[in-house]
């Protein structure tokens, strides 16, 4: 979950980015779908009546970022990726636009890594997700009872436990679990979502459900740090999404592109060079809204 | 064919990341 989970702490960085410069240049926009709060589109854009879906690519390798800053042209041949599943749905229609972002920035991937920037007096944000279905409720939406937390190791333990509540809304409760002792969640819960640690605790979290009779044990590797140590977003440009049909090939799982060793799925791909510059998006945008 | 000055470059700062975290674990 922490590769996973900090891929989407970046694309929502490039997105809120985008949204601050759309601000500042006063082109207008409408921000779709904010539904409930775990709806993934709630950040999807619409700009001139199309819709928007902004791709975003997190790069960390240090040779990359260092070449990246030192002349933004590096991005020029990197690729343009829509995972082809996406691309194949009819979630867009061809005159909606992919509009195609970039975040440097670097991980701490290992439990040394956050050690260090915590010694750097940085920011990290330390999480623990439960992955089964009766936590998170999927198997059957009911209360998980009274959670209690046991913290193993020998110092009061200060938690941030994040989950949802009977009409599924948003619950977070700051916890202090003492040393090598229990404490109760005071809220009712209905799904356990995870648990935010604000150091890494030397030892292991059980936590136990008086509904589902059962204890779940968060080990010190459990814990993910997701912060992003974010320096530059670039904004590359945008196509429609039947400009990008016609000029992207198919790429192949497993593929290299610039920024990526390896493509995880199936994409279409083209070069980002190919693509139309995004201030000429943000000029039809406000031609749009002012007609 | 877009150049090196077509890419917009935006500042960075923590409270990006911040928001993203928050989602990130929302989205669990």
């Amino acid at each position: 979950p922490g590769p996973r989970l900090r891929k989407i702490v970046a694309g929502v960085a490039v997105e809120l980015a985008l949204r601050r410069w759309l601000d500042a240049n006063q082109v207008p926009y409408d921000l779709l779908g904010a539904t409930a709060f775990t709806e993934r589109d709630k950040y999807d854009l619409r700009l001139g009546g199309r819709r928007v879906d902004l791709k975003s690519f997190f790069i960390t390798d240090r040779d990359d970022i260092t070449a990246l800053r030192h002349d933004p042209g590096w991005l020029l041949d990197a690729a343009a990726l829509v995972p082809e599943d996406q691309f194949n749905s009819h979630k867009l229609e061809d005159g909606d636009v992919y509009v195609f972002g970039f975040l440097a920035g670097l991980e701490a991937r290992q439990q040394a890594d956050t050690r260090r920037v915590l010694d750097a007096g940085q920011p990290v944000e330390l999480v623990a997700t439960f992955v089964d279905d009766d936590w998170l409720g999927r198997a059957q939406w009911r209360s998980l009872g009274t959670l209690t937390l046991h913290n193993d190791g020998p110092l009061p333990l200060e938690l941030e436990v994040g989950g949802q509540g009977r009409d599924r809304e948003a619950i977070v409760e700051p916890l202090v679990v003492p040393a090598e002792a229990r404490a109760a969640v005071a809220a009712r819960l209905y799904a356990l979502l995870y648990l935010r640690a604000f150091q890494p605790p030397p030892a292991g979290v059980d936590v136990r459900s008086s509904a589902l009779h059962r204890t779940h044990s968060v080990l010190p590797s459990d814990w993910h740090n997701i912060w992003v140590y974010g320096m530059d977003v670039f904004i590359a440009g945008w196509l429609t999404k039947g400009e990008f049909r016609e000029r992207s090939r198919r790429l192949p799982a497993g593929s290299r592109v610039k920024q990526y060793p390896r493509t995880q799925t199936v994409n279409r791909s083209l070069p980002i060079r190919d693509l139309r510059p995004i201030t000429e998006l943000a000029r039809r945008i406000k031609d749009f809204a002012s007609r | 064919m877009l150049t090196a000055l077509d890419l917009l470059r935006l500042p960075y700062d923590d409270s990006l990341t911040r928001a993203g975290v928050e989602y990130a674990k929302k989205s669990l």
